[in-house]
C-alpha cells in the first residue's frame, strides 16, 4: 500500500545537519495493521509526513500504490492526499474554529464527498465522543481533542491511514478501546493502518512492528506481543 | 505545599452544563512527588490549572502554601504564578519564535532572575536536549517538544511543579530518565511536582496517587507500584 525507496531526509548543513531519514526503504502492506517505534527524535514523524505527501525528501522516492508521490504536480498531490490519506498528526492539527464533529466530517466536505451516516456514528461512539460533537477544540480535554483527530482520520475510510502516537494522550482504557476498533477495521474492512507509537501495548494490536533509530530501519518484529 | 477546598469548576449551564470539577478536596505536601491518574476528560487538566491560578473556579479555594489564590488580585496572582510555580502543559504551549534555550530560561527572565548555570546544564542534559538548544519549536520533535516544556518547569526550581502528562510523547527510555530525574529533586533538593499521568509506570515513581472521575476525587494510594 505505501512503501519508501532510499528515502533520505536532511535538515540543516554541515555541522549542523540532522539526518532525520538516512536511506530508509520501508513497505507497508495493505490491508495490514504496521507500528513504528523507536527513541523521540529518530525520524518516525517525518518517516510519515513524507509517505503521506506531507513533506518531501532530500532524496529517494516514495510510493501510495504505484504512484511515486515524489514525480506528482502539486494539485495531482492534494487530490491523492484528500482521497486516500488519512493522517493523525501528534499534535492534533484541529482547526480551532470548528466544532469536534465539522473538524471530523472536514476531509470528506474538501474532497467532496458525503460521510456513511452509520460509520461515523460507530466510530464517534466507540471514541466515546457522543456528547462532545457541538464543542470546539478549545472547549474539549487533551485526549478528547486527540480522539477528534482520530476520529477525522478514521471517518473516510481512506485507503491509507497514517497515525502518528494516536493514544500517547489517553487512558489505557480509552486506548485500548481505539486500538480494538483500528483493528477491527483491518481485519474485517480491509483499512491499511500505519502507526507510530512509544507504547509496546499499543504495538501489540499491529500485525508487524518496524524499529527506527537515528534515521535508519534498525529492525522489525512480526506478531509483536507486548 | 498546595491543596484545594470544596473546589467545583462548571462549564456551560442547564443540560450541556459540564462538572469538570465536582466538590474536590485534595491536598499535596511540600518534598512530595504526588501523581494524579484518571481517564480521559475526567478532570485532571481542569484541576492543575486551577490549583496553579491559571483558571478560576466556580466554588470553593485553592491554596498555595498558605495563599488562598481566589482572594488574590490579577497581579498578586501573576506574581505568585512566576515566582514559585512552574507548569508543564499537556500541549506544552511553547513560544514559536523563541529557541529551546530561550523558552527553557523564559520564566527566569520573565522572574528577573538569572538561571543557575550548573543545574541548567544537568536538566538539559538529562532529558537529552544539548544539541538541540538553539532549534525553534518546529525544529523539533513532538517529543524533543515535550522536554523543553519539562525543562523549563524544572530549570527555575520553582516551589511548585504541576506536570500534565509530561512523558506521553516520549519512549520509555528517555520517558524513565525524566522521571528518575525528577523523583531525585524531589529526594535530595525537596522539590515538590504534582503530575498528571495516564501511565501506571509513571505513576510508580510518585509517593502517592490520587484517582479522579467525573470530576470527584475516587481514592488514592501510596507508594504505588506498576
Ligand atoms: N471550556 C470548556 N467548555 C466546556 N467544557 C470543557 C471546557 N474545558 C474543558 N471542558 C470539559 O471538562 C472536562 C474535563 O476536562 P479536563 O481537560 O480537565 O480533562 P482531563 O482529565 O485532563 O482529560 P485528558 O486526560 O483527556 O487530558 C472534559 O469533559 C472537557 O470536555
Ligand atoms: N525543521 C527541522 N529543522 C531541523 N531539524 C528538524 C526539523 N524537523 C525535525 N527535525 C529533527 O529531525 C529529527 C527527527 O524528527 P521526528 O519528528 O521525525 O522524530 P520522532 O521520531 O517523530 O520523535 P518523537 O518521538 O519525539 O515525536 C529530530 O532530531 C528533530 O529535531
Ligand atoms: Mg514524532
Ligand atoms: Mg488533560
Amino acid at each position: 500500500a505505501a512503501r519508501s525507496l532510499n528515502a533520505t531526509k536532511i535538515y540543516g548543513s554541515g555541522h549542523t545537519e540532522v539526518r532525520a531519514l538516512d536511506d530508509v526503504s520501508v513497505s507497508f502492506e495493505t490491508g495490514q495493521f504496521s507500528a513504528i517505534m523507536g527513541p523521540s527524535g529518530s525520524g518516525k514523524s517525518t518517516l510519515m509526513h513524507c509517505m503521506a505527501g506531507l513533506d518531501d525528501l532530500t532524496s529517494g522516492s516514495v510510493f501510495i500504490g504505484d504512484e511515486d508521490l515524489t514525480k506528482l504536480s502539486e494539485r495531482a498531490l492534494t487530490l491523492l492526499r484528500r482521497k486516500q490519506i488519512g493522517f493523525v498528526f501528534q499534535a492534533f492539527n484541529l482547526i480551532p474554529t470548528l466544532t469536534a464533529l465539522e473538524n471530523i466530517t472536514l476531509p470528506m466536505s474538501l474532497a467532496g464527498d458525503s460521510p456513511d451516516q452509520a460509520w461515523l456514528d460507530q466510530v464517534v461512539g466507540t471514541v466515546g465522543l457522543s456528547d462532545r460533537l457541538s464543542h470546539r477544540p478549545n472547549e474539549l480535554s487533551g485526549g478528547q481533542q486527540q480522539r477528534v483527530a482520530v476520529s477525522r482520520a478514521l471517518a473516510s475510510r481512506p485507503r491509507i491511514i497514517f497515525a502518528d502516537e494516536p493514544t500517547g494522550n489517553l487512558d489505557s482504557r480509552t486506548g485500548a478501546e481505539i486500538l480494538t476498533f483500528m483493528a477491527d477495521a483491518v481485519r474485517s474492512l480491509g483499512q491499511t493502518i500505519v502507526m507510530v507509537t512509544h507504547d509496546p501495548v499499543a504495538a501489540s494490536y499491529a500485525d508487524r512492528v518496524v524499529f527506527l533509530a537515528d534515521g535508519k530501519v534498525t529492525g522489525e518484529m512480526l506478531d509483536p506481543t507486548s
